[in-house]
């Protein structure tokens, strides 16, 4: 099973079409595996992107070289993923 | 029984049908599981139908899930299969739509994809399908639709998570919805469910002008939004797919749309607290209750505008 430790999503708050453009600039960026879940389209909307825990210095390093405003959203996948695999567990046992 | 089932869990892909089975053992006469096809790891494709007449009424459609990861969406389905069988003949208004119209639910639109997300990669969001002459498996099954298909807003690259596929229907999840809505006719409602983000969105997607009855879809659609925000002030963007998020072609209320089902919508249901598409189990009830009052607004519409 995939795993995703370390793994971060980063909630980023673009403030411009040209932050627009190097965001989209960075989803063809194949190496950094990133996995977006809101994809960068208009400056109103976040973009939410999973970074692996490899690229995830070099994307922060990018965002803030750009001058691009993002928080971390989710500090660590693997973990809330664990956390709902323990409940989904904890739901099969109460239900038998 | 099917009223011993919990609803605020995440299930996976064999617990949800066999719950299916169940809810059709409990309401007989309202409802049945319709088998639409098998998907590409030949799994079958269940929609529940909820029917009190005769087979030729018109009918309301509503998908779940087709984005395997979005798992909010396939748990509210769920949870909106046993409200409309528990409130037939109890609450008035759905008992009146199901006078006049059937209702067809497709709980798990992507049952090869949400297999997946259990058993080998939460965050899968496409088909299993392969791609010839390319190491990266499976299609955007909401980019394969034969409206605007291979457009703006869909990759040609078989990795990419929005890989349109090779060619409009290649996918066989998709092929058994279009060919079971054309067979089965008189559809006057297409409704697919997604998460998240908070929007409820009309036709088009391939396409940034207005269609047609923007006015009217626009005007049903901020009502719903307005019933849903009602429950826990969730609130939602209403606006054509091009305009409130992005242009993307080959998506399946374009399709529907196109072929003649003017009150087709999509949603993408809440994520209040930042989760994305892991939105935590404790959210599914309150998720699913507050989209039902904009389900039943939109189907109240219909049941008061067939055309």
């Amino acid at each position: 099973q995939k795993r995703f430790i370390g793994d971060q999503v980063l909630r980023i708050e673009p403030g411009s079409n040209e932050q627009i453009s190097v965001l989209q600039s960075l989803q063809e960026e194949d190496d950094f595996q990133l996995d977006f879940w809101l994809h960068p389209t208009n400056p109103d909307l976040p973009v939410d992107v999973r970074v692996p825990i490899a690229s995830l210095q070099a994307v922060k390093d990018f965002l803030e070289s750009n001058g691009i405003r993002y928080s971390v959203m989710i500090s660590d996948v693997q973990e809330m993923l664990e956390q709902e695999q323990k409940e989904m567990e904890a739901n099969r046992r109460m239900e038998r | 029984s099917s009223k011993s089932f919990n609803f605020a869990a995440y299930h996976t892909l064999e617990t949800i049908y066999d719950w299916m089975d169940t809810l059709a053992a409990d309401y007989p006469h309202l409802v049945s599981k319709v088998q639409i096809g098998f998907s590409y790891e030949q799994r079958p494709m269940y929609a529940l139908k909820f029917s009190t007449g005769s087979s030729s009424r018109p009918a309301i459609w509503i998908d779940a899930g087709i984005h395997s990861r979005e798992w909010v969406t396939q748990a509210t389905a769920v949870w909106t299969a046993n409200k409309i069988a528990t409130d037939y003949g109890q609450d008035r208004s759905l008992t009146s739509i199901l006078d006049m119209l059937d209702i067809y639910l497709l709980v798990v639109a992507n049952p090869d994809g949400y297999a997946y997300t259990h058993s080998n990669n939460r965050m899968w969001r496409k088909t299993r399908s392969k791609n010839p002459g390319s190491v990266c498996v499976g299609v955007d099954p909401n980019r394969n639709w034969d409206a605007g298909f291979g457009g703006p807003g869909a990759s040609t690259n078989p990795c990419s998570d929005s890989y349109h596929g090779p060619s409009a229907q290649s996918e066989v999840e998709v092929k058994n919805v279009v060919n079971f809505i054309k067979q089965t006719g008189n559809f006057k409602g297409f409704i697919s469910i997604h998460s998240y983000s908070q929007l409820l969105m009309y036709p088009h997607g391939y396409s940034c002008n207005n269609i047609p009855d923007y006015q009217e879809l626009d005007a049903v659609g901020k009502s719903a939004a307005k019933a849903l925000g009602s429950l826990y002030g969730t609130s939602y963007k209403v606006g054509s797919i091009c305009k409130i998020i992005y242009q993307a072609s080959g998506g399946s209320i374009d399709w529907s749309y196109n072929y003649g089902i003017k009150y087709s919508f999509a949603f993408e249901l809440r994520d209040t607290g930042r989760y994305g598409f892991l939105l935590p189990a404790n959210q599914i009830i309150p998720t699913a209750s507050e989209t039902w009052l904009a389900l039943l607004n939109i189907m109240e519409y219909v049941r008061d505008h067939t055309y």
